[in-house]
């Protein structure tokens, strides 16, 4: 079954660190052995789990340049069973100078599969990606066995989708031929709002069986729990947000097992 | 006083296009001639005002490699005295096209320059910016005088206002003497809710007279108004997310105006 995805959209704002933080707190909460990795420069995902910024390096910035080992870029977060590979602001430079390297697109994907310890260490990777569709995201599609899609239940959300699905086609077709969409997932869903529910019947209809049954409201314990350091599984376990997202991961599991 | 704003900020889903789009529309509304230039590969600005997909070559892309003219890629959008630059999905490629280009952040500035017509065209050139901080959005700051950044009133997008604050005092430094944060607009604010009113009190506290009186309400007509191609302004003249960014840009003219 699939062991590393990118959770991509180049759409910015659409719940990909939300998603890629509650889904790996709730894989590790069932027993599995899980390690997120933080692309994105902003590190928005190594702060939701609470990594100090001084705690960064080395992280995702040296492994990918090969700067430093897989042992000494990952980090145990707060949250047993949950491992992380934190974003420093040096990953923004990534971008340029990745262009000049042989293999600037597989530079991520030869240095998880050179480390014999990565391949047994965890059951599941998921890769946080920055919103764009440049070299540091194509590192994490080169990588990875599948993709799952945030998306907004918003018009502008929705435009995008075909650029990126154009991209993971692209992909798969050069550099990576298991890539496939795993799946889209709708985010800060507010089902009293007509614009929500358009675009959830829009995008069930286009995509289908592509588009999970679990969709995440919009809720705002959901934006408080970064300024904390956690999770909103731990930050708020009983809110709507944190059940949604109990429920995405139980329908991962089934998907993943089901493929 | 200052013609041309960079509308930037790397954290993504802040506002940054709806911003553009109304506060061109509202300037135009007062007899300004405004260009606005869509940085993002994305094209959310070209859809937000109504253009449609077939007609955005040639645009930014070409404009920005010399492919192009600045009269061929210009057009008037529906709106009275705002004219549009399109983007076109080829731009997802000139981040990395740009890299082996001579003057490579310079390419926009120079353009822009190397045209007599405008200088005199347009009294306000806004520029939409995609959510990183590479060699494209580098070209916006490069070109322009001023930065307005639209700050989500969330604690995610806080954490991110110091890599922009340092981008842009290192391209005053070294690429363009004349470039400021002219200022902050607290977008999709819900009052209600705690967090917005801790973010709003630590942005304030933090930036001071930086952050603009005028905050903009989350508010779903704004998210309904770029699936009819129109500017919230246009499309629900009354609602309290328009009468916001009417209120915003006559805060834009005094402080312009006061600077
Ligand atoms: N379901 C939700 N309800 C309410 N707020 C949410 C929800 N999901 C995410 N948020 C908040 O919305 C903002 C954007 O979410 P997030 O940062 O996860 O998106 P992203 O796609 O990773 O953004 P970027 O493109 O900048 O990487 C954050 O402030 C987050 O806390
Ligand atoms: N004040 C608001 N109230 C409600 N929805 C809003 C508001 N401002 C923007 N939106 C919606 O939120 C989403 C994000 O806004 P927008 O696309 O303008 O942000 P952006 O910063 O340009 O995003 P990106 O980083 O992808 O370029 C869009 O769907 C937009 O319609
Ligand atoms: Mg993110
Ligand atoms: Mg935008």
């Amino acid at each position: 079954p699939d062991r590393i995805f990118a959770i991509a959209n180049q759409k910015g704002g659409v719940g990909k660190t939300t998603t890629a933080i509650n889904l790996a707190t709730a894989l590790a909460a069932t027993g599995e052995k899980v390690l997120l990795i933080d692309l994105d420069p902003q590190g928005n995902a190594s702060t939701g789990l609470g990594v100090p910024r001084t705690d960064r390096s080395p992280g995702t910035y040296e492994f990918l340049l090969g700067l430093a080992s897989f042992t000494d870029s990952v980090r145990a977060s707060r949250i047993p069973g949950l491992d992380v590979m934190p974003a420093s602001v040096e990953l923004a430079g990534a971008e340029i100078e990745l262009i000049d390297l042989d293999r600037r697109e597989h530079r991520l994907a030869d240095a998880l599969r050179k480390d014999p310890d990565a391949a047994t260490r965890w059951t599941t990777i998921l890769i946080d990606c920055p919103p764009s569709l440049g070299l540091v995201t194509l590192n994490a599609l080169v990588s990875a066995d599948a993709v799952l899609v945030p998306l907004q239940a918003e018009f502008l959300a929705l435009e995008g989708v075909g650029a990126l699905t154009k991209t993971v086609e692209r992909v798969k077709k050069s550099l990576n031929p298991r890539l496939h969409i795993s799946g889209i997932v709708l985010t800060m869903m507010d089902r009293r709002m007509t614009l929500s529910q358009q675009v959830e019947a829009d995008v069930r209809q286009h995509f289908g069986t592509l588009v999970f049954g679990t969709t995440v409201p919009r809720n705002v314990r959901i934006a408080e729990a970064p300024s904390h350091g956690l999770p909103v599984l731990v930050y708020d376990h009983a809110c709507a947000g944190a059940q949604s997202y109990i429920l995405l991961a139980s329908e991962f599991i089934r998907r993943r097992r089901d493929a």
